[in-house]
This record gives structure tokens, sequence and C-alpha cells, in this order.
């Protein structure tokens, strides 16, 4: 089973359409395994990422040096699809 | 047999060998009402269920699927209770008997089996079908970018490892073909709502082109209407407006493909969330979603039951 721990879910907010072929270029890194939730689409709409732990940091400066404000939306994904697991399991009880 | 859909929780997320069982409930419960259509086999050989709503004849349709997106848990789960809402309501709602007394309902609570599935036991961030794909590793295939509308533009990808994959050739996908075979043979459908999950929004043709839908005015107006039903309930906002000018393009969709083909009232429901969460709305949001999306879903069947076309 695939766990998510220590992922994290960045929200990122391009200032215009510069900023969003840069998030573009993002999604075409395939080595770094990123998920969009949200595509990059228009300025004033937010972009949701899915990064994995081990790139956090890479993504992260990548982000911060090309100016492109984020906020994390969620810490650990892992733990919150354990709370649902268990809310799942205790409904089925 | 009765009491498997009244003790059923319907504020928490389920398995697919779950769902299928209360859909058996759901048939026996509501025998003159609700019948269940085999429609076809997912890629791993699942069976395919469209839930028909009907008070007989042969009468035009409103479709709606909960789904394509595996990962989208909250869309399954709406349609789960709105399977209920339907068949509880009829002949105790004026509305929704006055509806089904004029129409058929037909609902298919899981599109995309394969991919719910494999949410449940390997990984619950899947999207796509699991098709496998000649000549790559990579598994998969958008069935949401797989349907005969401007397939393979760039508002898809060509690469069998992306989310968006488009598939090697339009309704390559048997979950995609199944609905395709399906509406086309009945030939009579009026409406397809495809249910999402997330960012709040109501898009309607085109995602493909810039251009203009022939009956755009009315689709804005109607998806006005809707936004403003769905808000009263408990204030959550939508945008709405053309998939390529509200959100991004995207080629080979369902709604595209449906406008297309002949079914004006194509819309696309993105549902909650407010963005703290994603992909794993916590399930206590499950009934407050599914009773806003309600009103939505009232507002286009009424409209459509009030203009044939």
């Amino acid at each position: 089973q695939k766990t998510f721990v220590g992922d994290q879910v960045l929200r990122a907010h391009a200032k215009d359409n510069a900023q969003l072929d840069v998030l573009r270029e993002l999604e075409a890194m395939k080595h770094l395994q990123v998920d969009f939730w949200r595509g990059p689409s228009r300025p004033n709409l937010p972009v949701d990422i899915r990064v994995p732990n081990a790139v956090l940091q890479q993504v992260k400066v990548f982000l911060e040096s090309n100016s492109i404000d984020y906020s994390i939306m969620i810490e650990d994904v892992q733990e919150l699809l354990d709370q649902e697991h268990q809310d799942i399991q205790s409904a089925t009880l | 047999r009765e009491r498997i859909t009244g003790s059923f929780s319907y504020s928490t997320y389920h398995t697919i060998e779950e769902i299928y069982s209360w859909i058996d409930g759901l048939l026996l419960e509501y025998p003159k009402l609700v019948s269940r259509i085999d429609i076809g086999q997912s890629y791993e050989g699942r069976p395919i269920y469209a839930l028909k709503f009907s008070t007989g004849g042969n009468k035009p349709a409103i479709w709606i699927d909960t789904g394509i997106h595996s990962r989208e848990w909250i869309t399954q789960a709406t349609g789960v209770w709105t399977a209920k809402k339907i068949a509880s309501s009829y002949g105790v709602d004026s509305s929704l008997t006055d509806i089904l007394d004029n129409l058929d309902i037909i609902l298919e609570i899981v599109t995309n089996p394969d991919g719910y599935a494999y949410t449940h036991s390997t990984n619950r961030m899947w999207r796509k079908t699991r098709s496998i794909n000649a000549g790559s590793t990579c598994v998969g295939v958008d069935p949401n970018r797989n349907w005969n509308a401007g397939f393979g533009g760039p508002g898809s990808s060509s690469n069998p490892c992306s989310e968006t994959y488009h598939g090697a050739h339009p309704h390559s996908e048997p979950e995609v073909y199944s609905v395709v075979d399906f509406i086309l043979a009945h030939g009579n459908v009026k409406a397809m709502l495809s249910i999402h999950s997330y960012s709040q929004m109501l898009l309607f043709p085109y995602g493909y082109t810039n251009d203009l839908a022939p009956d755009h005015e009315e689709l804005t107006e109607l998806a006005k209407q809707t936004a403003n039903a769905l808000a009263s309930l408990h204030g959550t906002q939508y945008t709405y407006g053309t998939t390529i000018a509200t959100i991004y393009r995207a080629d080979g969709t369902a709604t595209d493909w449906a406008y297309n083909n002949g079914i004006k009232y194509s819309y696309t429901f993105e549902l909650r969330d407010t963005g703290r969460y994603g992909f794993i709305l916590p399930a206590e949001q499950i009934i407050p979603t599914a009773e806003e999306t309600w009103l939505a879903l009232m507002t286009v069947m009424e409209h459509v039951k009030n203009h044939p076309y």
C-alpha cells in the first residue's frame, strides 16, 4: 500500500501568467513526482500541489526562488488518511 | 433487507463492495421505481452499474454520473446519498415527483470502479482507470480526457505517466465507452451532469475550444440559478462558466462530448472543498455536501422538465 507519510499539499498563488508558466514547468518535472491537485490555470485561482516528503525542500526552494507565494494546505497527508481510515472502520463497526 | 438502506451510514465513505451491496438493498426497497442496468465491465472486469429511476414508459432521461475520477471520494458518497434521496422522495416531494412523472433519472454512482477499488486498497490518491498502456510502465488513462470531443488536444497529455493522459484513442476505456454506448443507444438523454470535486465550480461546454456553445446564454443563466440554489443552504459559493474560461483548457471531456452529441444541458460539477482538505474531505461533510448539491440538481432537473426540446 502506498503511504504518504510527510507529504504536504502546498497552495501556491501565481501573480501573473509568467508565474503560471513557472508552475507548469514544475508540473513537467516528472522526476519530482509532484501531484497537481489543482493545476495552474489562471492567476486568480490557487494551485494545490501534493509534494512527496523527499522533495519538499527542493520544491519549496523552487517556488521561493521564483517568488511564488505559497502556504501549506495540508501538513501531513498521511495523518489525514489515517484519520479517514479510522473513521471508516468505526462506521463499519 | 429493507434495513440495509435504512441503517446504512450515509455519513461515511464506503468500499465498492459496500456500495454495490447497498444498491442491491435499494432495488429491493423500491422495486417499482428503481432498476439496475448493467452497462458494461471495467478494464479489470468489475460490473459497471447505472441506476434507473423510472415511473414507466420510455421517457426522456437525465443522466448523472459520479466518481469518474476515483480519488474524488465525496462524489461517490454524494451519489449514494442522492440515489436514496430520489427513491425516498418520489410520492413525497411534489417537485421530484413531478420530475419523475415526466423524465427518467439515470445515475451511475461508481463511474470508475477499478480506480475506486484501487483507492481503497493501494493508493488513495489514484485518479485514472487501471488499464495497461502499451510501451509504458505507467498505468491508467484519465477517463475525462478520453471522450471524442477535441480528443488529444493540448488540454490533455500524450504521456501515459501523466494524470491527464488521454489514452490511445477516443473511448479506449471501457468505463467511457460503456457510457457512450448506453447514451447513444438510449437516444433520448436530455441532460448529462458529471459530478467531480473539488473547487466549487459549475462548468459547461466548451473545454476544448474558446468558441461559445449555441446555447451559451441559456446554460449561463441556468448555471447562475443553480449556483444560487446550492449556496442557499450552507452558503457554499460556486463559480460558473465554460470550462476553458473558468478553469483551463481541457480536451476530451464528458460534457463536451455530450453537448456535441445533442445533449443541451451538459454540466460538470466540482463539489466542495473549501481548500483545506482537497480530496480528503472529512466524512462529516458528506451529508452537507450532498444536501446542497441536491438543491443544485433539482434546479437543473426542473429546468430540463420545463424546457423540453
